[in-house]
């Protein structure tokens, strides 16, 4: 049996809001030590690797392994019904049909309880080896998230550009061009503000920016975004959870 | 022009 009580629905709220756009079905994977969620979106060039730990949870218990199949339209229609600050309870049985999806506020005088019917989802994992990367990135999340915006109103495509000194996001568009370079910066009173850019080798990787606009829907997420690089490879896009991690693996474009 | 790869190029299947 799975009982899984969140302090507050907020985080399961964002979780929802930040993949629902990029996969529509997916399997939740509950085992003791937490959830996980493996989803590759529809074109196969975005997959989603999502840990909520056991330590995200205020309550949290699992048994046995149990696998959640998930129409995510479904589930954030039921998990918007709850305010950001209500409990949060999953409840689902050993082989369940459906899972139970209890909101109570603080107070205790209002209890909302749904359950939503399950999907049996083929399972189709990939096999993500630790990778080596050449260059990484740490910044606030918002800043990377207006940076995509504003670039991708340019072009259908992103170029990352990492240098010793800086990171240059860059696109060249039908009507115009446009770039943001950052340099590495530390904010001693906001650490969450600097900028960190680690690079072994220098990097120029292109992307589809419409994925990458769908990758910031985590923003709200974590306060910044740790991006790693390497040549020819997907990037890792990360953002870090209280205990657990949403990381997206884009799969870059190359000349033909 | 570009051209878009996939992530089964390089994740095999488990």
């Amino acid at each position: 049996m799975l009982e899984g009580k969140f302090e507050e629905s907020s985080l399961m709220k964002k979780v929802v809001d930040a993949i629902k756009d990029s996969v529509k079905l997916c399997n939740f994977n509950c085992t003791e030590h937490g959830v996980t969620v493996q989803a590759v979106d529809d074109s196969r060039v975005l997959l989603i690797s999502l840990l909520i730990g056991e330590a995200s949870f205020e309550e949290y218990r699992c048994d046995r392994n149990i696998t959640l199949g998930i129409d995510l339209e479904s589930f954030n229609k039921i998990i918007k019904n709850g305010n950001s600050s209500d409990f949060l309870t999953l409840i689902a049985e050993d082989s369940p049909d459906n899972v139970l999806i209890i909101f109570e506020d603080k107070k205790k005088d209002r209890v909302s309880e749904y359950s939503l019917k399950l999907m049996d989802l083929d399972s189709d994992f990939l096999q993500i080896d630790d990778m080596e990367f050449d260059a990484t990135i740490t910044m606030p999340s918002s800043e990377f998230a207006k940076i995509t915006r504003d670039l991708k109103t340019l072009s259908e495509s992103l170029q990352i550009i990492v240098t010793k000194e800086n990171v240059k996001f860059s696109s060249d568009g039908d009507f115009g061009t446009g770039n943001v370079v950052l340099k590495g910066f530390v904010d001693m009173d906001k650490p969450d503000e600097s900028i960190k850019i680690d690079m072994a080798r220098p990097i120029n990787l292109t992307f589809g920016a419409k994925y990458i606009a769908d990758i910031v829907k985590g923003t709200s997420l974590s306060e910044s975004v740790t991006i790693k690089l390497a040549d020819k490879s997907p990037a890792l896009f990360e953002y870090k959870l209280p205990s657990g991690f949403l990381r997206f693996y884009l799969a870059p474009k190359f000349d033909e | 022009k570009k051209q878009q790869t996939t992530i089964n190029e390089f994740f095999p299947r488990d």
